[in-house]
């Protein structure tokens, strides 16, 4: 199963992961 | 043979050079095909404008597109809800999480007798704090790999480098933002209020006008014919069980405090201007961007999934569809596998306007359940909209772009869409 996320966001907004990185539950994704 | 391969004379003939020369020419003819594949993804369009979705990759996505995907998913899930005995249960589920990395320390209950069936076991509960909310603006909703993320660019989501699929497919957003809005659509069946194209359907039987649905004045409309449903969130539901629910409502009305929590996080006022996502297309702020991200589940993962951000969301859609692997695997051969699939696309807005989650099944995890929704029936055995509408291996269902919708206005009086905090259980997936 998979989760497709989007969203709107500012142009400042970046990712703090990387592809094929392991995440879990509430772990930070990306932030301004 | 080594005489023979010394003193043998080479006679060069023209025929081979020929041959040669055509195959070079092949060869080269074909990378530049590649190359041109991959600059520019072939869109096919129907005589309306909109993309026709159809199964694409090698050979080997065609053989399983012939398969009874659906109905092994279902057989699948029906074998797991099968009650184990209690002297199995311990030894089958610690080879099982063995087999795909389980942290059984997690799990809520110790006492894995408590687990009847794999089904089960599958949709556990973790305990309580081993999962921290990080206090960012963009949390992980599941446990997981990510697959992808970056900018949604000319209303295309990258699923894998030069491949890509239409945010308009994936959300059931309308081509054009232009598309007329002023239909009225009739229902003959609640539960199975399907309707073409990009046309919505709501439920209860009642002609809506599509101005109606998707205007300020629909929540009121929905608000007095709804009687609330009582869903149980910690019981996965089984194949064919109905229920009384006509719209999607939280097991206990929200309180105020929960509002206003959600309300403050999301950064609106209770009389929000909704026009972000009332529309049937995001209409995206100047200084800002649509982005994704897509995160992988796999089997031994936990299978519930959470709010990625404090926001609200206003409807979902439900989009029949088949049931492929989505591992990473295949997601780097099918193009338009997150479109082709069976998916819930819910649809609201956060501080920054435009939000949306869409939990995407697969074989075998065809079951997508949501905490505050009830109603939603996902891999149903589906007999209707026969024809395919060209999908390539949608036998008897409904042509991709189809969904079924329902809007969440009388989840919060105040909000006008189902609250959601940070980190808070939305629903998860199930085996089958």
């Amino acid at each position: 199963s998979t989760i497709v996320l989007v969203f709107e966001a500012p142009k400042e907004f970046v990712f703090d992961v990387h592809a094929g990185q392991r995440v879990r539950v509430g772990q930070r994704l990306g932030d301004l | 043979l080594a005489h023979a391969w010394r003193t043998t004379p080479t006679k060069w003939y023209p025929l081979p050079l020929i041959v040669g020369a055509l195959l070079l020419v092949a060869i080269n003819f074909r990378k530049q095909q590649r190359r041109h594949s991959k600059d520019e993804p072939h869109v096919q369009l129907d005589d309306n404008g909109r993309e026709v979705i159809r199964l694409k990759g090698p050979w080997s996505v065609h053989v399983l597109g012939a398969l009874p995907l659906r109905n092994m998913s279902r057989l699948w899930g029906y074998l797991n809800s099968l009650e184990l005995p209690v002297w199995f249960r311990p030894t089958g589920f610690r080879i099982y999480a063995f087999i795909f990395g389980c942290n059984l320390e997690e799990a809520e209950f110790d006492d894995l007798t408590r687990y009847k069936s794999l089904g089960d076991f599958f949709y556990r509960r973790l305990k309580d704090g081993v999962r921290p909310i990080d206090t960012a603006l963009l949390v992980s909703p599941a446990d997981g790999k990510v697959l992808h993320f970056g900018t949604v660019q000319g209303m295309r989501v990258e699923q894998v480098k030069g491949m890509s699929y239409s945010l308009d497919a994936l959300l059931g957003s309308p081509a054009s933002p232009s598309t007329p809005t002023s239909q009225t659509i009739s229902f003959e069946n609640r539960d199975h209020a399907i309707v073409h194209d990009r046309e919505f359907a709501n439920v209860n039987g009642i002609e809506y006008s599509l101005n109606q649905l998707i205007g300020a004045s629909s929540a009121s409309k929905s608000n007095q014919e709804t009687p609330p449903g009582t869903p149980d969130d910690s019981q996965p539901r089984k194949h064919g069980e109905q229920t009384d629910a006509s719209i999607p409502h939280p097991d206990t009305p929200p309180s105020l405090s929960h509002d206003a929590s959600v309300a403050a996080s999301v950064g609106l006022r209770p009389s929000l201007d909704r026009s972000s996502t009332t529309s049937t297309s995001p209409q995206i702020k100047p200084q800002n961007r649509l982005f994704f991200a897509v995160i992988y589940l796999a089997p031994g993962d936990y299978h519930r999934f959470h709010s990625p951000s404090a926001w609200v969301v206003e409807k979902r859609r439900h989009f029949v569809g088949e049931l492929f692997s989505v591992s990473p695997y295949m997601a780097a051969r099918l193009g338009n596998l997150f479109v082709l699939n069976e998916r819930v696309a819910l649809l609201g807005r956060w501080r920054h306007g435009f939000f949306s989650t869409v939990p995407v099944g697969a074989t075998n995890v065809g079951s997508i359940l949501l905490n505050f929704d009830r109603e939603l029936r996902t891999n149903e055995r589906t007999t209707r909209g026969a024809g395919g509408g060209g999908g390539g291996g949608r036998r008897g269902l409904p042509p991709p772009g189809t969904f079924t919708e329902a809007v969440y206005s009388n989840a919060s009086a105040v909000l006008g869409g189902q609250p959601l905090k940070a980190g808070e259980e939305m629903g998860g997936f199930c085996l089958g």
